[in-house]
């Protein structure tokens, strides 16, 4: 069965979406059948692939309802190898209608465990998450074997990281037991700024070999990207963004293979 | 009566905290009685004026939840002029424990009449939103007089802005008639870079006088400042990023008087 990430950080803008569509991206480079998930209702991972509206129709709100399976919304990309279940703006009505339902945190566990047993042989499942800590991204976190964090090195996304491990520890002690760290990416790294050093150095020292060595460098070629409806490894695989993820996904891989 | 302002936009890090903490300096710099609400759970507002965890005990959950008055909670800040009303992470469990209240999306409205009612003369109320048209960002609307968008000039930022509007005439439609458009202002902006172009020139042509003159740049010292607890403007009033701020809370002046 796949291995299945939550791509989470509640601060808002540190490159969750980004991380998401080119690790996912990356991964189905290197031949491992990916499923990346759209859990936010801005939509930004479905648009990244270039998914309009009217292909929305059938989203991830339609599976955490109940009302579909993920084999009724699942997409392929123009990425061989990569599937996608998008997202539409009904998620943001999800929260609400969420909470006086059944299994309200186990909605997308249970939506995965029945598809990805169909013998579908994923060997990852990425969940890009809102900036939120919500019933989406219990959910997220619910259905997750481990967490991957990207972190912008700024004062404010250092301060949220304790309340973003809490809450995993939270999920851990109840709805998943078996919740791991995958690790903390710094993303849109810039050395030349003495902050960003700064913040590198404190969360090194703070969490060790749960930061990966990959560091993701500022790269406007990876928010042009998304403009063009394609991943930035398709839009220009030798930018340094690109290369970075590229590292980012060997890195992940060796990783999971030592396990 | 003060005029109420939410800064809100549902996509992450687009520079809404700091927005609000140094428009809310610079409008108390120029003696206008200001107050600043944190309404985001992440608490970066509260951060960003050295508020530590142990004096937001009282904090807006507590005035959201109908168990204290804004009276109760707003503290003074380092800035004469400006008062505070801090948030903590309580606020977080606050969406679903609103949901079957009464009155539920006008819980801060309430509590700013009774508040700004004892003649406490405040000149601007600015609202700090999180990343979501959740019920904390709907109390934020419908207790306010007008809309601030901060606008990072990026290609997931444009995307969202239709929503957020679509959400603002919804909730001008419904939960408050006198909802009006402050205005878009663009941050982060770094004129070398033709995305940020293309960006500012297609938001003034959908928008026109909706978009402040005022450009924010990228500017390291806006994100360094909130490390000391301080607003930009108290740290380095004369870098880019202050100065911008500075002229923005001038255009906003001038834009309220000709009213
Ligand atoms: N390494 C990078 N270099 C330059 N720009 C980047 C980088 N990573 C992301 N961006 C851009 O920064 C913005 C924020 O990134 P992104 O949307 O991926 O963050 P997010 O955490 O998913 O945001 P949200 O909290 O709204 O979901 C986007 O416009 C994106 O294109
Ligand atoms: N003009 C600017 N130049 C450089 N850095 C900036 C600028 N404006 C904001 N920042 C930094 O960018 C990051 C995002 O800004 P900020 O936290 O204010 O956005 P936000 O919209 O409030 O985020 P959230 O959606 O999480 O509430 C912060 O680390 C902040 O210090
Ligand atoms: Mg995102
Ligand atoms: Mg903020």
């Amino acid at each position: 069965s796949p291995k299945i990430i939550a791509v989470v950080n509640q601060k808002g803008g540190v490159g969750k979406t980004t991380t998401a569509i080119n690790l996912a991206t990356a991964l189905a480079a290197t031949n491992h059948k990916t499923l990346l998930l759209d859990l936010d209702p801005q939509g930004n991972a479905s648009t990244g692939f270039g998914v309009g509206q009217q292909e929305r129709s059938d989203s991830i709100y339609d599976v955490i309802m109940g009302q579909a399976g993920l084999d009724d919304v699942v997409i392929e990309t123009d990425v061989p190898q990569l599937y996608l279940a998008p997202a539409n703006v009904d998620l943001a009505g999800a929260e609400l209608e969420l909470v006086d339902g059944g299994r309200r945190s186990h909605r997308l566990q249970d939506a995965l465990l029945a598809y990805c047993g169909e013998d579908q042989a994923y060997d990852y499942v990425l969940i890009d998450c809102p900036p939120s800590l919500n019933l989406l991204t219990i959910n997220a976190l619910t259905a997750s074997d481990s967490v991957l964090v990207p972190l912008q090195c700024e004062f404010f996304a250092l301060e949220g990281l304790s309340l973003l491990l809490r809450t995993v520890e939270r999920v851990r002690n109840s709805l998943n037991p078996s919740l791991s760290m995958e690790g903390v990416v710094l993303t849109m790294y810039d050395g030349r700024n003495n902050l960003a050093q700064q913040v590198q150095d404190d969360v090194r020292d703070y969490l060790g070999d749960d930061v990966f060595q990959t560091v993701i460098p500022r790269n406007i070629r990876l928010s042009e990207a998304p403009g063009y409806g394609m991943p930035a490894l398709m839009f220009d695989h030798r930018c340094t963004g690109s290369q970075a993820y590229i590292s980012l996904a060997a890195e992940l891989i060796r990783k999971n293979k030592r396990l």
